[in-house]
């Protein structure tokens, strides 16, 4: 069986929005301590990885299964979740169907059919990093939507003091700029300077969910992957985003 | 040049 409950189905939302923009489908794997999943989006280019352990749920009772979940659909229920709803994830073992319960006043119940995704799981690569950047999420957020009106890339440099994010354009440019004094910086590790340089569209769609309040923590190399993580309502997600390199 | 990697590199 699994039963699962979540204070706030809009909070819960965003990680749905989130995993909706980068992949077209997702499988579950449930049990006892909680929920997992990881897929690359058809390109292969990003990663996403989703942890929600079982102390984030008010409720949760849950043997092991694998639900494949079709995204778009699941996003479309999620957009009716209300502020104060409740959020109840049941898996009708019978019916092949995941039942998306919104409980409030009363309860309103879709059932989501599942798809068999059973053997596509992917695997995360473990990839070393030295320079850690820890940084409030509308920062950054704001700072990628500046990049965005010059290029449709980004390159990202890190030293032990600072952390940038630049853009050039055929005229114009933009640069970000945060050192460890500055408001925006939790912290700022690493011995050397790096760079890797990311698709914007991409970053984009890997903030989505964050909002004023939240922290994000960016892995960062040379030319490799950009690894990124966030905690939404305790459900915690990992990105890898792969770096485009000069030919 | 720029060149799109994909993560299968990394793997």
């Amino acid at each position: 069986m699994f039963k699962a409950k979540l204070e706030s189905a809009k909070e819960f939302k965003k990680v749905v929005d989130t995993m909706a923009t980068l992949l077209d489908e997702i499988c579950l794997q449930v049990n006892e301590e909680g929920v997992r999943a990881a897929a690359m989006d058809p390109s292969h280019v990003a990663l996403l990885s989703l942890n929600i352990p079982r102390i984030a749920f008010e409720d949760y009772q849950a043997d092991e299964h694998e639900i494949g979940i079709e995204l778009e659909a699941f996003k479309k229920i999620m957009n009716r979740a209300k502020a104060k709803d409740k959020l109840i994830l049941e898996l009708d073992e019978e019916r092949n169907r995941l039942n998306v319960i919104f409980e409030n006043q009363g309860k309103r119940k879709f059932s989501l059919s599942l798809l068999d995704l059973s053997g596509a799981t992917t695997k995360v690569p473990e990839l070393e990093y030295h320079n850690v950047i820890t940084i409030k999420g509308d920062a950054l957020k704001e700072a990628l939507k500046d990049a965005d009106l010059i290029s449709d890339h980004v390159i990202m440099r890190a030293s032990p003091y600072e952390f940038k994010i630049e853009a050039k354009g055929d005229l114009n440019d933009f640069t970000a700029e945060f050192s460890s004094e500055d408001d925006a910086i939790i912290s700022i590790e690493g011995e050397e300077e790096v760079k890797s340089a990311f698709n914007l569209e991409y970053l984009l769609d890997m903030v989505k969910g964050v909002s004023k309040g939240d922290i994000v923590k960016l892995y960062l190399g040379n030319d490799m992957p950009l690894k990124m993580e966030y905690s939404l309502a305790g459900c915690e997600l990992m990105f890898l985003l792969a770096p485009r390199i000069e030919e | 040049k720029k060149k799109q990697l994909t993560l299968d590199a990394f793997f």
